[in-house]
């Protein structure tokens, strides 16, 4: 995870909102 | 029907030597082009690009003869609701779809291009009120319909032989879906641009249809149509469309646009704009993107093209003497524009 100006990015986005999205 | 060999030309001024007619496709039996676009066409062990061209009541397949000689090798010919759009299908060969309908899509059918059996079938894959349609890859296509006030968003998967198999169902954002995306590298994700200009990522595999998140857009840029999507260093690209954009100072009078989303925050910055070339006046029509080259129809009845990493424009085809542009597609593979006149004449360019 990095800071950028668009707020912190993750290279793992996609698998960490799968993570947190309801089924 | 064979359509004539032409001798590449150079076009003078603006784009000389970027782009190249290579060969013009006329169907004697129509006069008005709807559509255009490639498929692959696999037969006694060879592949060859072939030329799908759309009229309202029919659609024709042309095979090359020879090099820059196409020749007509099958018609569909519909019934009476007209053809309005093909969807391609990419990485899939010997089949494409078709939406039917008149102010929006009725019907998606595909058409099977068999020839040793001599199977050129049809056959319908859906029906209802549907606003957007999209072939991806792996034999499916994904659309959104609606029903009164309720939204499906529904991937819909073909075999090799055509025939659907079970259909998945996204979960649909509040707002009707209009176009949508795939993430270029990431199967599971796809992405699609809604009525009240908002960016939706979905998760798609076989056991969910996740939405994962929306993000706006923008209101400097209403109704905005996502052709392209990918993600870089943990940032979401998306290439847009601006049929509805105001003509400004800084960013001339934007065609299409780069814009960076952080899918974590959902928040967004405009990376590249492209612009009508000076001089041209009018706006934005219809268009298509493929890996960093954007083409599209303007209203002055001009095509012109744009490298968007370089957000310049490369290449500006004038409108014809006797006919103006109203298509501008690429090919699957190469570098390859196809563009189609309002006659119905549909002329290869070699970018």
């Amino acid at each position: 995870c990095s800071e950028s100006d668009l707020g912190p990015i993750s290279l793992n986005w996609f698998e960490e909102l799968s993570a947190e999205a309801p089924p | 029907d064979v359509a004539e060999p032409l001798t590449p030309v150079p076009l003078g001024g603006l784009g000389e030597e970027s782009l190249q007619l290579v060969s013009k496709l006329k169907d004697s039996s129509s006069s008005c082009a709807v559509d255009v676009s490639t498929v692959w066409w696999e037969a006694a062990g060879s592949r060859e690009l072939c030329v799908v061209t759309a009229c309202e009541s029919s659609v024709c397949l042309w095979k090359p003869l020879a090099p820059d000689r196409w020749g007509k090798l099958y018609t569909w010919q519909l019934g009476d609701i007209p053809v309005i759009q093909i969807v391609p299908l990419p990485d899939t060969h010997n089949l494409v779809c078709i939406a039917l309908g008149d102010l929006e899509i009725g019907e998606i059918r595909w058409l099977l291009l068999y020839s040793e059996s001599d199977s050129f079938k049809q056959s319908l894959l859906k029906a209802g009120n549907i606003k957007a349609a999209l072939g991806l890859k792996g034999r499916r296509v994904v659309n959104s319909s609606r029903t009164g006030q309720e939204q499906q968003v529904e991937m819909l998967s073909l075999s090799e032989l055509g025939r659907s198999r079970d259909g998945q169902t996204l979960m649909p954002p509040e707002e009707t879906v209009l176009a949508f995306a795939e993430v270029e590298g990431m199967r599971e994700a796809l992405v699609g641009t809604t009525a009240v200009n908002s960016i939706v990522v979905w998760s798609v595999n076989l056991k969910t249809g996740q939405l994962l998140r929306k993000m706006h857009v923008g209101y400097s840029y209403p109704a905005s149509v996502c052709h392209r999507a990918y993600s870089d260093s943990g940032l979401l690209f998306v290439v847009l469309s601006h049929p509805h954009a105001k003509e400004s100072e800084s960013c001339g009078n934007p065609a299409f646009r780069v814009v960076a989303f952080n899918p974590k925050t959902a928040q967004s910055r405009g990376v590249m704009f492209s612009s009508l070339p000076p001089g041209q006046a009018g706006r934005y029509l219809e268009g298509d993107v493929r890996d960093a080259s954007a083409a599209a129809v303007l209203t002055s009845g001009a095509i012109a093209v744009w490298d968007l990493l370089l957000g310049q424009c490369t290449a500006l085809l004038p409108p014809g003497p006797q006919s103006s542009w109203a298509l501008a597609r690429w090919a699957t593979t190469g570098a390859c524009l196809l563009a189609g006149q309002r006659d119905g004449t549909v002329c290869l360019y070699r970018y």
